[in-house]
């Protein structure tokens, strides 16, 4: 599904060239549930923002499900990210000025699903991820994690294929990690959504199926666990 | 060295009575290593607001370092928090058009140390949490984890007499989030620097000497170990 071939990230800052990765091989399959540890500092969102066509790779190659990110206009990686990956963000990236309920159903929205059915969506889904009722909140009105949570909403609920997650249990604590992580393996093993984590949590790296170890921009290692 | 009494924080949302924080009564002595524990939205946040003068209290009265904050204007408030408190914030507030140094040696500029001297404390202070070499980045070109740890320089660099960090280790992998409690606990033995967190980690609630508790705004357990 997702194939990173001989990747690079490079950044110029004044006389230097700051690797942040370095020569990443790295193929996820269809229904994965991996996660990419490593400490930090070593390349983990730069990887998955690569992946989710959110930053360009100054080398090598992207393809993800049979489309190569380099051979698509801005536009077109544009639509093919919005419609077909969803992404939570490290910092979140919530909308101030709209509600936790109109920042989570963005993508509904646009994807023309009536208002009703929108909201029935979204309440279903924020009490599963224990924020139900904080629906017409601002997210300046809501705790760390709550807004973790309502980021975290927004991603899932127009069930895209693949779903890319930089650190979603930080600001959580352990019993609302186990419920979102047992949330979300039960949409990879239901609905077949391919999950690809960047985490520091212990937890998360016990749920996942396979753990890709970046240092320092390079894989370190890469494991799979027998039963997966 | 800090006092709540009765402390209550109400926020009117529409026609509810939000209850972050319901009738907390708690003291902080001079050199404590305490963590205020609890579930995500319990009101950990809240706490360290209204205890670093960041946020008044619906009712109840807050006492440090023998000031009442009800009895002293908003200036008091604002110069009392600026040099006798270091703040580490949930979501860091960095300033994104000043550097990394330029952010945290902020204090130690308006106490009027000399351009070099500061330099040299804040280089120190880098490298000690492992983001040397990082001094003339800008934020937005550092990995969330490096962010953290500038806002941890920036709090720690005046080296004021109570620390609040705000969940210091959300975004760090174990081994620097330990490298960094070992910093703190070194700050807190040696310079007598008293520190209240607020975590979900188990390694930053393993470290502390006091565990606080919180469920629901409410106080649930109070304990100290043994050897503290
Ligand atoms: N815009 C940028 N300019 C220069 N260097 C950058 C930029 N963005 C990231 N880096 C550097 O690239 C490296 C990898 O960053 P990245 O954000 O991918 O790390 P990470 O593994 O996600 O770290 P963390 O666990 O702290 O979030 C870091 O050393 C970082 O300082
Ligand atoms: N400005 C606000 N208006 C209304 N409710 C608020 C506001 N700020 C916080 N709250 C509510 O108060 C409660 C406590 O919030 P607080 O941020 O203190 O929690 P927390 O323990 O720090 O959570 P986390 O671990 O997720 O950071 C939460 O239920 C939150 O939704
Ligand atoms: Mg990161
Ligand atoms: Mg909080």
């Amino acid at each position: 599904l997702i194939t990173l071939r001989n990747i690079s990230k490079i950044y110029p800052i004044g006389s230097q060239q700051i690797v942040a990765v370095d020569a990443l091989n790295l193929t996820i399959n269809r229904r994965e549930f991996a996660v990419l540890a490593g400490p930090s500092g070593s390349g983990k969102t730069t990887v998955l923002n690569i992946v989710g066509a959110l930053d360009s790779a100054t080398e090598g190659t992207v393809t993800v499900a049979g489309e190569n990110y380099q051979q698509m206009t801005a536009k077109e990686r544009a639509d093919f990210r919005l419609q077909r990956i969803g992404f939570i963000f490290q910092s979140y990236n919530l909308i101030p000025v709209l509600t936790a309920a109109e920042n989570a159903e963005f993508i509904l929205m646009l994807q023309g699903i009536p208002a009703q059915l929108r909201r029935r969506q979204i309440e279903k889904l924020f009490t599963e991820l224990g924020i139900g009722g904080l629906e017409d909140r601002r997210p300046n009105d809501l705790s760390g994690g709550q807004q973790q949570r309502v980021a975290i909403a927004r991603a899932i609920a127009p069930q895209p294929a693949v779903i890319l997650a930089d650190e979603p249990t930080a600001n959580l604590d352990s019993r609302t990690a186990e419920d979102l992580l047992e949330l979300m393996r039960g949409l990879n093993r239901d609905k077949g959504m391919t999950f690809l984590f960047s985490s520091h949590d212990p937890l998360v790296i016990a749920h996942a199926a396979r753990v890709i170890r970046l240092r320092d921009g390079r894989l370190e290692e890469d494991s799979s666990t027998p039963d997966s």
